[in-house]
């Protein structure tokens, strides 16, 4: 689900 | 963060001010291909609109609205200066971009990163892919013409060094954060394989100041 998104690079 | 990946968005950010400079400098936007900066504007939209829903840090929020306003910025500058340069680059800038789109479309559906379906990653996957591959029109062009200037030739260098560091982060990030993203991995090494030959006239020719001419 959208909590799973997790980028933090750019 | 590490040296590595301040470096990658030192040289990204480097890549964007060589580009400004060079239409700058020659009032002219000859032997820029206007569909790779149309396909890195199209990148940054798909993946850093996320900077409304996901915060990571101010230097992060900073990156991503200066990557989008700097490459909307030269599409807009690009098609003001369409007639002094882009002549001539309608009969040369004519790499096949649907064929990239869709096959970038395609890998982002099949295999979201982290096999996660959910639209904002699957539109950051069809980002990483789609970057992977947007430089293809500006080298098939620079192939075309045979020769650039130098200030065109040392953003090519920035933009292809810029993921090149990336690749050295996410190796890094491997064994000291416990940290790594297979999209991210296979997309850099591809993005910087696309650029090892013009890498090596690179070295060859403007690093012992000689013009930029393809052998």
């Amino acid at each position: 689900d959208e909590d799973d998104y997790d980028h933090d690079e750019l | 963060m590490n040296i590595f990946r301040f470096l990658a968005d030192m040289s990204h950010v480097l890549s964007i001010l060589l580009l400004l400079q060079k239409i700058r400098s020659s009032n002219s936007v000859a032997g820029i291909s206007f569909k790779t900066q149309a396909l890195y504007a199209l990148v940054f939209v798909t993946r850093y609109l996320d900077v409304f829903i996901y915060f990571v840090s101010i230097y992060n929020t900073a990156m991503k609205i200066l990557f989008l306003g700097t490459s909307f910025y030269t599409l807009h500058v690009m098609y003001k200066k369409r007639d002094s340069g882009t002549i001539a680059a309608n009969t040369i800038d004519t790499f096949r971009v649907e064929f990239l789109l869709i096959g970038s479309l395609a890998l982002a559906l099949i295999f979201p990163s982290e096999r996660i379906y959910s639209v904002t990653n699957i539109l950051w996957t069809f980002s990483l892919w789609l970057e992977s591959v947007a430089i293809l029109p500006q080298l098939f062009m620079l192939q075309r013409t045979g020769q650039a200037e130098s200030l065109t030739v040392h953003y090519i260098f920035a933009l292809g060094l810029y993921r090149g560091f990336y690749v050295l982060n996410w190796i890094y990030r491997y064994y000291f954060d416990n940290w790594f993203s297979l999209t991210s991995f296979v997309t850099g090494i591809i993005q910087t394989a696309l650029y090892s030959d013009f890498f090596w006239v690179y070295y060859q020719k403007v690093l012992k100041g000689k013009k930029f001419e393809l052998p």
